[in-house]
C-alpha cells in the first residue's frame, strides 16, 4: 500500500498544471524512494519526468512498487477541490484501482478533514531509456525569465533558435511579419550573486518548437530557476529542482534547418 | 523549413 503525506497540495496542483498539457494519462510509479512519472506526449516530441524523494514527504511509506495509473484530468479536479495550504495525504492499496485523497485544513473555527476517492486506470505506456548525456552547454537562468523569453517569442513564430556561445545565450525567432531576438550575456555581477551561469564546452545551436517551451515554463511556479542542457542534435534538457523533487523535460530539437 | 524530430530517434527502450 501506499500512504503519502504531503505538507501543502499546491505541490501536486502545481505539478499538474506543468504536465497535463502534455500528457493525459500517465503511471505514478510508487516505491520506497519516492514517486515517479515518466510520461510522452502523443506526438513523441517531449518527455517530463518528475520525481518526488520519499524525504519531501511528511509521512512517507510504501511497501511495494506500485504504478498507480491516473488520468491526469481527472486528478486536477479532484486537486481543485483542495486549498493550496491543505494537508494532503494520498492513499491506494495494492491492487491500485482507487486513490483516496484526504484534505485536512485548520481553519480559525473548526478542523476540516475532506476525502475524495478517484479511480485509477490500467496504463501500458512504453518506459523510453533517458541515456546519460554530457551536455555541450548549461544554462542555469531564473524561471520567470525563461517564462517571459518563450513567451513573448511565441507571439512572433511558432520556433526558436537557441545559440549558446562565449557571447551567451541568444533566443532568436523569424516569424513571418516580425523577428526577434534576445541575448542574454554572462554577466560578473549577476553570476557573483547567482542570478544565473553559462557554461559552454563547445558552442550549440539548436531549433525547438515554442509550444512546447511555453508549456515547460509553467513549472516557473515550483522553482525560481531552471537549468538549460544542450548538446548539439540532441534533445533539450529543462529542468526545474525544488525541495521535494524534480520536473524535467526533454525535447526533441527541429531538425533540417 | 524544418521536420520536427522524434523523441524515438534518440531515446531508445530501457
Amino acid at each position: 500500500m501506499l500512504e503519502a503525506k504531503l505538507s501543502e497540495a499546491a505541490l501536486l496542483k502545481r505539478l499538474l498544471d506543468a504536465v497535463k498539457e502534455l500528457v493525459s494519462d500517465a503511471n505514478f510509479e510508487c516505491n520506497e524512494e519516492g514517486i515517479q512519472l515518466q510520461a510522452m506526449d502523443n506526438s513523441h516530441v517531449a518527455l517530463v519526468s518528475v520525481k518526488l524523494y520519499a524525504s519531501g514527504f511528511k509521512r512517507y511509506r510504501c511497501d511495494r512498487p506500485l504504478p498507480l495509473g491516473v488520468n491526469l484530468g481527472s486528478l486536477t479536479k479532484v486537486l481543485k477541490c483542495a486549498k493550496d495550504d491543505d494537508i494532503c495525504t494520498l492513499k491506494a492499496g495494492d491492487d491500485a484501482d482507487i486513490l483516496s485523497l484526504t484534505y485536512e485544513a485548520k481553519s480559525a473555527y473548526a478542523d476540516r478533514i475532506a476525502e475524495y476517492e478517484m479511480k485509477l486506470m490500467d496504463i501500458d505506456a512504453d518506459q523510453l531509456g533517458i541515456p546519460d548525456t554530457d551536455y555541450d552547454a548549461s544554462v542555469t537562468m531564473p524561471s520567470s525569465e525563461f517564462l517571459r523569453i518563450v513567451r513573448d517569442l511565441s507571439l512572433l513564430g511558432e520556433s526558436v533558435r537557441i545559440e549558446v556561445s562565449k557571447e551567451g545565450i541568444r533566443f532568436v525567432s523569424d516569424g513571418e511579419a516580425a523577428n526577434g531576438n534576445i541575448l542574454i550575456k554572462q554577466n560578473a555581477e549577476a553570476s557573483g550573486k547567482k542570478k544565473g551561469s553559462i557554461e559552454m564546452n563547445s558552442a550549440v545551436t539548436l531549433t525547438f518548437s515554442l509550444k512546447y517551451l511555453v508549456n515547460f515554463s509553467k513549472s516557473s511556479s515550483l522553482s525560481k530557476k531552471v537549468q538549460l542542457m544542450m548538446s548539439n542534435d540532441v534533445p533539450l534538457l529543462v529542468s526545474y529542482a525544488f525541495n521535494q523533487g524534480h520536473i524535467r523535460y526533454y525535447l526533441a530539437p527541429k531538425i533540417g534547418d | 523549413p524544418s521536420a520536427q524530430g522524434s523523441l524515438k530517434d534518440f531515446f531508445g527502450k530501457p
